[in-house]
């Protein structure tokens, strides 16, 4: 297996993103790219990255392999690696170890790494193709200011969809906070747009907390998707064009 | 009060 990205600053972000919701993990490498899904240690959130084949400079797999990685590891080890250094993963069948190489675009710098690979015992889980009731699509600044302003007042955020308007509500011990994004066009900027696809209103209450972890994609993509359906876990997707994605899923909250 | 749900309630294994 061997991976070269052209700059290090996707992967590391994509590290950052998902490092403190899942820390040990196994990436899956096919021929058709990298991927990982593992749950937190609560089993309340689900993450599922794909980096495909086409995003990298070069790929190849020969063999399909899964890596378990510490993803605090991974992160220590990308720190090592500037924004605009090449990285160079590589792995031979049967090695119990990943190697990093990180090239400067002058060529006058290079650094190899070596990590330990972890037994992991990974259970995927199947995620069904689903017919969303409601999907949002928004700048990811936006829903990351929402969910920590909301954080301030309260553990858990009940989100309303309705035909042209998206309602964030949350209520704690010193008082209530809420907030409402129109539905806004904008043909010159699509990154700031707010599209709101209403098939049924949907009303779901989630733990804000997640919902912070989640935000932490936000520098890898300017817009963000919450795909909600009743009684159904909120989708929660970064897209990275050309690249893959990030996806977040989360069990709503039941009243009790 | 609200109760959390695990997501394994809504995924199964693969």
């Amino acid at each position: 297996f061997e991976a070269k990205w052209d700059h290090a600053s996707t992967l590391k972000k994509v590290i950052d993103a998902v490092k403190d919701l899942i820390g040990d993990t196994s990436w899956d490498c096919t021929n058709t790219g990298m991927s990982l899904q593992s749950m937190d240690s609560s089993h309340v959130a689900l993450v599922h990255v794909l980096l495909k084949s086409e995003g990298f400079e070069s790929y190849r797999c020969d063999r399909n392999v899964s890596m378990g990685i510490s993803l605090n590891s991974m992160a220590k080890v990308l720190k090592c690696a500037g924004n605009d250094d090449s990285v160079t993963l590589r792995h031979e069948s049967e090695s119990s170890v990943v190697n990093f190489a990180f090239e400067s675009h002058k060529e006058e710098r290079v650094s190899e790494f070596e990590l330990k690979l972890m037994n992991i015992d990974t259970e995927h889980l199947g995620i069904p193709e689903t017919e969303y009731d409601s999907i949002i699509k928004m700048p990811s600044a936006d829903l990351r200011r929402t969910c920590a302003d909301l954080s301030q007042f309260g553990d858990s955020v009940t989100i309303s969809c309705a035909k042209s308007d998206v309602r964030f509500e949350t209520s704690g011990d010193i008082g209530t906070g809420n907030v409402r994004l129109s539905a806004r066009g904008s043909s010159d900027k699509p990154e700031t747009e707010i599209a709101i696809e209403m098939i049924n209103p949907v009303s779901l209450t989630f733990a804000l907390k997640y919902l912070n972890f989640f935000t932490k994609a936000a520098p890898l993509s300017d817009t963000v998707k919450l795909c909600m359906s009743n009684n159904h876990p909120l989708c929660v997707e970064f897209p990275m064009p050309e690249v893959g994605y990030i996806r977040y899923y989360l069990a709503p909250k039941i009243d009790e | 009060s609200s109760g959390q749900r695990p997501i394994t309630a809504f995924f199964s294994k693969a």
